[in-house]
């Protein structure tokens, strides 16, 4: 359970800026 | 701060701690030991409070350095105080991942959409001058094919002068 | 009913109840082991009194008897001590969003906001790609018209040209001139009519 705490914690912190990541650059490549 | 405030807990928990396990209550339990070697039963109880205090502020520091707690108590601190202010409860993660996420992306969206405003303001007006001269052009053509019609028309009275003057010849 | 502190946990990077289990554990082992050592001396010593009447049984049943007071006050401090860290330190008050969540304080889109602001976006591209296309027709048109103005400006030259033959070889305006030659032929024809009828 604590694992699961840490790990979904950590995903919430870290995970918005990557998805965002690829989000752009999907946008750029069909702007492109 | 919270640093202060671990501290001094860890402390307070430590006094009360050693306060339970007071030398009265050390000789009460070994009371045999004691009767045979008082100085001895003194000595090992002050050893045996100082080894524990000692291992459990090593212990305490080990926790602080592995888990960088004085840092981030300090970085907590400060971000508790810019929220001093606010008294309504703050934003929690709604357990949905898609309608969290959605709020990283607008930034970006907002961003992206004025760059698009701005492009296709840009275009439009380039547009509007280019549509400009393709109508000046078109005028142009216009008045062109008006003049060479008005020339040409002129050229075919002269023909039918022509004619004329042909058959005038011809007779 | 725990309360995960998952919050918490995103700060901290380890959950605030791992964090003092840990501290309680090893505290644990300390009291334990430190209660061996004060055992173990104590047992050594009484090995070096010859005749001792003190049993090991009885030192031990002495350790336990310590150690269990020692234990109940250790849990119950370290109760409190975990109840106030919880509270105080380790923990963050409901006003307060970590930075990394500071994109919903200011953008709090709800999914048809979301959606309206991607339907927006698609909206714009589709129109900055039909200024684009309108863009490469009105050059197109440019190009053509270029072709085609030069064109008819040729013709125009070729009139142009004829009249300043017509100048060059003194026929002034060369519609006049014709008219003129017309009529001057006219004349001759009629003078021509007029002697054949008088050499008639």
């Amino acid at each position: 359970f604590d694992e699961l705490i840490v790990e979904t914690a950590t995903r919430r912190k870290q995970w918005p800026k990557k998805i965002l990541v690829h989000a752009i650059q999907t946008m750029k490549a069909e702007q492109e | 701060s919270r640093a202060q405030v671990f501290a001094t807990v860890v402390d307070t928990f430590l006094e009360k701690l050693v306060a339970a396990g007071s030398y009265q209550r050390f000789v009460n339990s070994y009371r045999c030991f004691y009767k045979l070697q008082p100085q001895l039963t003194r000595s090992i109880y002050d050893q045996f409070i100082s080894q524990l205090q000692a291992s459990i502020k090593e212990e305490i520091q080990e926790v602080k350095n592995e888990g960088n707690l004085e840092g981030l108590f300090s970085s907590l601190d400060k971000i508790v105080e810019e929220a001093k202010d606010r008294e309504e409860p703050a934003w929690r993660p709604s357990g949905i991942p898609e309608d969290d996420v959605r709020s990283a992306m607008v930034p970006y969206l907002l961003k992206h959409r004025s760059h698009l405003r701005r492009v296709l303001r840009e275009k439009e007006e380039q547009n509007r001058k280019v549509a400009e001269s393709v109508l000046m052009g078109r005028d142009r053509i216009a008045e062109l094919e008006r003049l060479i019609q008005a020339r040409q028309q002129a050229w075919q009275a002269i023909n039918k002068e022509q004619r004329e003057l042909i058959m005038t010849f011809q007779e | 009913s725990v309360d995960p502190m998952a919050y918490e946990t995103q700060f901290f990077g380890f959950t605030p109840q791992t964090c003092m289990l840990r501290v309680y554990i090893a505290f644990q082992d300390y009291l334990f082991e430190m209660m061996l050592v004060v055992e173990g001396v104590m047992l050594k010593k009484l090995d070096g009194i010859p005749g001792c009447k003190v049993s090991p049984s009885q030192i031990r049943k002495c350790t336990e008897k310590f150690l269990l007071f020692m234990k109940e006050h250790f849990d119950r401090l370290f109760a409190k001590m975990e109840e106030v860290l919880l509270q105080l330190v380790l923990n963050i008050p409901k006003n307060v969003l970590l930075p990394e969540d500071r994109v919903h304080e200011q953008y709090p889109y709800s999914k048809e906001e979301f959606q309206a602001l991607q339907d927006e976006l698609q909206q714009l591209q589709q129109q900055c790609r039909a200024e684009v296309a309108a863009e490469q027709a009105l050059r197109a048109e440019l190009e053509e018209q270029k072709v085609v103005k030069a064109e008819l400006e040729k013709i125009l030259q070729c009139f142009d040209g004829l009249e300043s033959i017509c100048r060059e070889h003194g026929a002034g305006n060369f519609k006049e001139s014709f008219a003129l030659l017309t009529q001057n032929s006219k004349k001759l024809q009629d003078v021509l009519k007029d002697i054949e009828k008088k050499s008639q």
